[in-house]
């Protein structure tokens, strides 16, 4: 399903040249959960976003689905993400103009889904991360972990084959956290989905078939949990 | 030192009413350091932003140092907490277009101190947190947790007496958070300053003389840590 070889990103700051990802290799199967750990700093955001198709790498190959994704245009890589990835950014990208059902919508309307629909959608995906009495409030007037929630809920808008969910818990408690990761766990398990999880949170970690470990943008260790 | 008592929080929201903190008392000590818990939504950063003078209650009373905060004007309440508070939002709130140690350096410039200690203090700062190759970076050239990091050194710019810390370590892992909690901890044990930390971490509240538990804007919960 992913299938990423030798992957190299370097982030030009005037003179210096940061070396984020210094060579990886990273092979995801369709259905799998996989948890990227490691210290702060250590590539992960930036192995996500090169995963998403958000970024491009500096060097290597990155083929989702078989589709070479460097070959791709603008438009076409937009079209691919906007159909197959949910995205949960580490710092959730809420529109702060837009109330948590209109920010949940927002994906559904560039897929054309009717009004009614949308609606309908965003506020039984708000119920399920647990913010049905807030789909009102726009992002000012939720807390750090609601807000979080509403982007999970966001990502999921058009049913994606992949998640990528970069600290999906940072600034939630177990009780918050807990049904957000049983929730990521059952769209592998029932419905087939890929989920990728950044995080350093043991509890999410639990939920992984596979954890990969990074280090100075390397990968250090990778650990089978579930043969 | 701190005096909370009776504090209600309300936000209106159109038509409804939601009331984020419903009658707490929170007294401190100086040189306490104090965690406080709760489920996402509960209140804590609510409560955090009164204890810090940065918004004031519905109803209930609060004293800083004696002083009774809902008498002082604006002007009053900047000059004190310029002085006597250092605050780590959950969302870092750095300023997008500064480097890492001009955001360090903006409270001092505040405060009158000098180009050149500003910029030593600041390098200081900031190599104490893991960041001394990171000081010309802008917030959108550093990781998450590194911002987070950017923004306790900024707390920490003019020594003050009372540390707010907002979910200091969510966005760390073990390895880059210890030595932010081990900071912290020795600004109390060491200097005798206060500090405030919400968070759901383990590590982070291991470091508490007491832990306070929010639910639902009310206080459940207070356990001493040590005699
Ligand atoms: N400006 C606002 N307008 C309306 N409601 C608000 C506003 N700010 C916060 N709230 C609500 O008040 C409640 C408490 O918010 P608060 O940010 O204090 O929670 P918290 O304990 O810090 O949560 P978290 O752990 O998720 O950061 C939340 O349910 C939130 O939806
Ligand atoms: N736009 C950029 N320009 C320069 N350096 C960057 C840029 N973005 C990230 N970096 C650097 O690249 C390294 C990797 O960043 P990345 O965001 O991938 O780390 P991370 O593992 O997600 O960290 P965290 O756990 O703190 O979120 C960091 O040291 C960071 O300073
Ligand atoms: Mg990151
Ligand atoms: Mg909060």
């Amino acid at each position: 399903l992913l299938e990423f070889r030798g992957i190299t990103k370097d982030y030009r700051l005037g003179k210096t040249v940061v070396r984020a990802l210094r060579g990886l290799d990273l092979v995801v199967e369709e259905g799998e959960v996989i948890a990227i750990m490691g210290p702060s700093g250590s590539g992960k955001s930036t192995l996500m976003h090169i995963v998403g198709a958000l970024d491009t790498p500096t060097g290597g190959t990155a083929f989702l689905d078989g589709q070479d994704l460097q070959q791709l245009k603008e438009h076409q890589l937009v079209a691919l993400r906007g159909k197959k990835v949910g995205f949960v950014f580490q710092t959730f990208n809420l529109v702060q103009t837009l109330s948590a059902q209109r920010n949940v919508e927002l994906p559904m309307i560039f897929q054309g889904i009717r009004k009614g629909e949308r609606a309908r959608r965003a506020r039984e995906l708000l119920i399920k991360v647990g913010l049905g009495d807030r789909v009102k409030h726009k992002p000012n007037e939720l807390s750090g972990g609601e807000r979080q929630r509403v982007a999970m809920a966001r990502a999921l808008a058009n049913d994606p084959e992949i998640i990528l969910a970069d600290e999906p818990t940072g600034n939630l408690d177990t009780e918050s956290g807990t049904p957000v990761l049983a929730m990521l766990k059952k769209l592998s398990v029932n419905d087939g989905k890929t989920v990728i999880i950044v995080t350093h949170d043991p509890d999410a970690a639990a939920i992984a078939d596979r954890i990969v470990r990074l280090r100075d943008g390397h990968i250090v260790e990778e650990e089978v949990r579930n043969a």
